[in-house]
């Protein structure tokens, strides 16, 4: 099944 | 200070009710622009994005940027205490401890005030990158709200297809499985019931209906509702304002 991903990748703290 | 006031707070409900499912506690930035929020829900899934320019408001006046940190559950509360038609006024001084919220009835000539405490929210401030999406969607928000709703009692994810020929939302559940095609269409007379679909190239991703339903929250807020996909991306789901924009961000499920 497929797993559920996390924003972090996506975006960086600035 | 600042002094924001809204026409009907209606406007105000509404925002808090679509995003307190996503977030607890949040800053209000409160800026000479007007007024924005971002927050992320607690296992980083979900972001959320508002803009509520000073335009949007009947008066606004914000001298120095002012941060609200808000309980998002107490804020729904005091926010229940006004009729959808009262007018809202927010103040809050510089360096606020609390948060003014004004009610009026101009009808019952009835006028009621709160006071909300704020609190410390230590939050990291994320950098959105501008995104080329391969396909944007734009779409009823009730057709959005129901499709999302029908698809979670069969299941708890849904795949979402976008190619020239219209999008297809369908999940795959124990009890069975469901798909909803929608091909684009222009309502002359009710524009608000077009479907738009432009497209780069096409894209399938997977995603939690549990938050697109709490995402469906702001259906009340606006006619129509822009779905952004791309790649494995975040999938950004949009809500016009006047002057502003709610904007959810959802990470996609990977592999299978």
């Amino acid at each position: 099944t497929a797993t559920q991903g996390r924003l972090d990748g996506f975006f960086k703290v600035l | 200070m600042l002094e924001a006031k809204l026409e009907q707070a209606a406007l105000l409900k509404r925002i808090v009710d679509s995003i307190r499912d996503i977030v607890q506690d949040c800053n209000f930035e409160c800026s000479e622009s007007g007024l924005s929020l971002q927050a992320m829900d607690n296992s980083h899934i979900a972001l959320v994005s508002l803009l509520l320019g000073k335009d949007g408001f009947t008066d606004y006046r914000c001298d120095r940027s002012i941060s609200l940190g808000v309980n998002v559950g107490a804020l729904t509360k005091i926010l229940k205490c006004g009729g959808n038609d009262d007018v809202l006024t927010l103040r809050a001084e510089d360096k606020p401890s609390v948060l003014s919220v004004m009610f009026e009835d101009s009808i019952q000539d009835r006028i009621s005030e709160y006071n909300l405490k704020l609190m410390d929210v230590d939050q990291e401030h994320m950098g959105i990158p501008d995104t080329e999406y391969s396909a944007s969607v734009t779409m009823p928000t009730a057709e959005f709200q129901r499709i999302a709703r029908d698809l979670h009692t069969l299941s708890d994810s849904v795949e979402i297809d976008v190619n020239k020929e219209g999008i297809t939302f369908s999940c795959d559940g124990d009890i069975g499985a469901g798909s909803i095609v929608l091909k684009p269409s222009s309502n002359i007379d009710r524009p608000e019931q077009s479907i738009n679909v432009e497209i780069v190239e096409p894209v399938t991703l997977s995603f939690n209906l549990k938050y697109l339903n709490h995402f469906c929250k702001a259906s009340g807020l606006s006619n129509q509702v822009t779905l952004r996909l791309s790649g494995e991306a975040p999938l950004l789901v949009e809500y016009k304002l006047p002057n502003g924009f709610i904007r959810f961000f959802l990470a996609p499920k990977i592999g299978d």
